[in-house]
């Protein structure tokens, strides 16, 4: 364990929480992409199978279980509890073409094919992609509550932080896995347009409006 | 690389 990457996973927890607080509170999930949500509950489900095979430790056991109920709690609260906030007009992202050509990449390129290791991969490059709906459905509304910025700025900062995790293993422990440092780097990418609206915007109080 | 068998990361 080093300093990036409990930073990042506590950015990534901070995230997870933020937005359950956000829809639990305000009694709706306006302006949320219940897909990337979605999609994010699949990443957890296919990624911590290994709860059941595998005990590494008393803090990887807990902030898994953590993820996986707080996104079914939220994927939960948004198609079930608070249904009639969800904003499906906007929602519109076809993920199909996200999850497919996932699946595809993951039984061609992975350490070991087998049933594990292909869902933890296939679990690796969807989350680089899991965002896509949620900041497909802000440049369509053209704005973004403040609240889900702060969400989606330390979502981003979670895998940024992983990548330096990499760095310091690999100079360390001379541990590197390339899918996971591949995927990070594309998933970082990802947010680098919104990193700079919430540096420019956000951080100076303004609000988080995209030319629509 | 050397990879462990059990992913370690989160």
């Amino acid at each position: 364990m080093n300093v990036f990457r409990l930073t990042g996973d506590l950015s990534h927890l901070a995230a997870i929480i933020i937005l359950l607080l956000k829809i639990w509170k305000s009694r709706s999930c306006a302006g949320i992409s219940g897909k990337s949500q979605i999609l994010f509950a699949l990443v957890f489900t296919t990624r911590y199978l290994d709860l059941l095979t595998s005990f590494i430790s008393l803090y990887n056991t807990s902030m898994k279980i953590i993820y996986v109920g707080c996104a079914y709690a939220t994927v939960y609260l948004i198609y079930a509890k608070f249904r009639a906030t969800y904003d499906g007009n906007h929602d519109t992202f076809r993920v199909e073409f996200l999850v497919v050509p996932v699946g595809g990449l993951a039984f061609l390129v992975n350490h070991d094919f087998s049933p594990l290791e292909i869902l933890w991969t296939f679990s690796i490059y969807l989350e680089s992609v899991a965002i896509l709906p949620q900041l497909f459905m802000i440049s369509k509304t053209g704005e973004a509550e403040t609240i889900t910025t702060h969400y989606l700025f330390c979502l981003g900062v979670y895998r940024a932080l992983y990548l330096f995790n990499w760095i310091w293993r690999f100079y360390f422990e001379g541990f590197f896995d390339m899918i996971a440092i591949v995927a990070g780097v594309v998933q970082t990418i990802l947010y680098c347009d919104f990193f700079y609206l919430y540096i420019t915007k956000v951080l100076k109080g303004k609000k988080l409006s995209l030319p629509a | 690389g050397t990879l462990t068998e059990d992913h370690d990361e989160l």
